[in-house]
């Protein structure tokens, strides 16, 4: 369940 | 974000840091790789191009610009400013070998086939391996300066603190990227070795030095 365009990590 | 989150970005900025004043106090970058540095500017430049075009937070966006200008600061002291203490003899592994496997498995292995998303899939593949150069580089000289050992134990220790907060995130927001776990726990692996030898030799006082 992610947006692969948003990669909230570092 | 949850606290291992939190104490894994700080133990990879601490390792920049360590490894940016070590390089500024000594005025010398003997016994660093310089590929691998160059590697991590490209896992930072090719990761943070997300920074024009989606906003997560200050946090997000300050962290990536402090890593991006650090690596960069990195690069520029080992190959311009201290460049005649650069071990270049001894810094020899073949970049290319990595670069070009980590490219292609990009392309094939991705969540989305868009450049941005190539790009990402790209710099989390190449940095679960871009430290090799560097152990290459120890395990030819058979040694490590002390302050060294720490860069690559902040290094090792962020990707592992990553690997639990991942299992927290699972069990807790239901989120799960396989292809950042996957090259997560390969990049830890690498660092196995390493850690044991920090544990039993630099943490007890020893200077790390490979046997013969």
């Amino acid at each position: 369940s992610m947006d692969p365009a948003k990669h909230d990590e570092l | 974000m949850n606290i291992f989150r939190l104490t894994g970005d700080l133990s990879h900025l601490a390792a920049i840091i360590i490894l940016l004043l070590k390089i500024w106090k000594t005025r010398s970058c003997a016994g660093i790789s310089g590929k691998s540095q160059l590697l991590f500017a490209l896992v930072f430049t090719t990761r943070y191009l997300d920074l024009f075009t989606s906003f997560i937070s200050l946090y997000n966006t300050s962290m990536k610009l402090i890593y991006v200008a650090c690596s960069y600061a990195t690069v520029y002291l080992i190959y311009m400013k201290f460049k005649a203490t650069y071990d270049g003899n001894h810094d020899t592994f073949r970049v290319e070998f990595l670069v070009v496997p980590v490219g292609g498995l990009s392309f094939l292995v991705n969540h989305d086939f868009s450049p941005l998303e190539i790009l990402w899939t790209f710099s989390i593949y190449l940095e679960s391996v871009a430290i090799l150069p560097q152990l290459f580089m120890i395990s030819k000289t058979g040694e490590a300066e002390t302050i060294t050992t720490h860069y690559l134990f902040f290094l090792g220790l962020y990707r592992a603190l990553y690997l639990i907060n991942w299992i927290w995130r699972y069990y807790f927001e239901g989120f799960f990227d396989l292809i950042a776990v996957v090259a997560g726990v390969v990049q830890t692996i690498l660092y196995c070795d390493f850690f044991y030898l920090y544990v039993t030799k630099v943490l007890k006082g020893k200077k790390l030095s490979l046997p013969a």
